[in-house]
């Protein structure tokens, strides 16, 4: 499940901002 | 103490909301009613107050309230007449994308309020993924509808206000993809829920138990049922005299799942209707396999 939702994963882990993914 | 307890559960969350989330529903009702002793919001009705507001759209800053009437349109803008079909067109198609970055800053939103909910970050990573996939249009269709009144809706931070009837001109899909969001909102507001109301009934919604492919429903639950307690409580402070609002607004959980259903199946069309259409990769695994 991780591996298909990479960027909610990194945004649980950290406060990056998508819009800069 | 217990009810100490929940005091003190209703307290944390309402802070994470406020810190979280920028327009609140106090500030969007006092906006919608005149009462900031602002400007009033630039209202968008057609596609000619469209492209003028184009620009406050698209501008990511969070305002000061003191916003400018657009002066000019862009010259690009300026030179395109907006009875032209193609432009129109190629117009709704900016708005929906400029929707989409809004909806992807909604969503790191929502992930951070989640991450202040006491024990979420204790959860499976893999079930904190699952709880936020599920739970994030549902949350930011409760966040549109202290925005909206029966006319319309604020956006843009409280800088906007779109009217319903503009939004419903627009060509299909997207000429009904609001209509039920405001449907439900008219009737929501009804409830009178205030911002730390909301606030609690966010995260009841975001811990959601019964969620497909959750590995480990037993902690989830347990933390909802705290949550819950803590609305029925706070519920009672903040509307004494409002009978079952604790059991309408956990009906409300259902009308809300249909709403995102349809709402993803929209997307989908629109997915395979508009070639040019972009659909932001964050967004595409929140709606890959949701309903």
């Amino acid at each position: 499940l991780k591996e298909k939702h990479k960027i909610l994963h990194q945004l649980l882990q950290n406060n990056t901002s998508p819009v800069d993914l | 103490p217990e009810a100490a307890d929940l005091r003190a559960l209703s307290r944390h969350l309402y802070e994470a909301y406020l810190k979280n989330f920028p327009l609140t529903k106090a500030k969007a009702r006092a906006i919608l009613s005149g009462k900031t002793g602002d400007k009033a919001p630039f209202v968008i009705h057609d596609m000619k107050s469209l492209m003028e507001g184009e620009q406050i759209i698209n501008c990511r800053q969070i305002p000061c309230q003191e916003h400018q009437q657009p002066q000019q349109p862009p010259a690009a803008f300026a030179a395109v007449g907006h009875a032209d079909c193609n432009m129109s067109g190629e117009l709704e198609l900016r708005f929906f994308n400029s929707c989409q970055s809004r909806s992807v800053e909604a969503v790191r939103e929502v992930t951070e309020f989640a991450k202040s909910i006491p024990g979420f970050v204790n959860l499976d990573l893999n079930d904190q993924v699952t709880l936020l996939k599920y739970g994030v249009i549902e949350i930011m269709i409760i966040m549109m509808a202290p925005l909206m009144n029966k006319d319309g809706t604020l956006i843009s931070y409280g800088q906007i206000f779109m009217t319903r009837e503009f939004l419903k001109s627009l060509r299909k899909p997207f000429g009904e993809m609001m209509e039920p969001k405001f449907e439900f909102s008219v009737k929501f507001n009804t409830l009178e829920l205030d911002d730390n109301d909301m606030a609690l009934f966010l995260a009841v919604i975001i811990l959601s138990g019964d969620r497909p492919g959750l590995l480990n429903v037993k902690p989830i639950e347990c933390l909802q049922e705290t949550v819950l307690h803590s609305l029925e409580l706070q519920l009672k402070i903040s509307h004494p005299d409002s009978l079952q609002l604790f059991a309408k607004l956990l009906q409300k959980m259902t009308d809300l799942r249909q709403i995102v259903t349809n709402h993803v199946h929209s997307i989908q069309l629109l997915k395979k209707r508009e070639v040019d259409m972009f659909l932001h990769p964050l967004l595409q695994e929140i709606m890959k396999d949701l309903y």
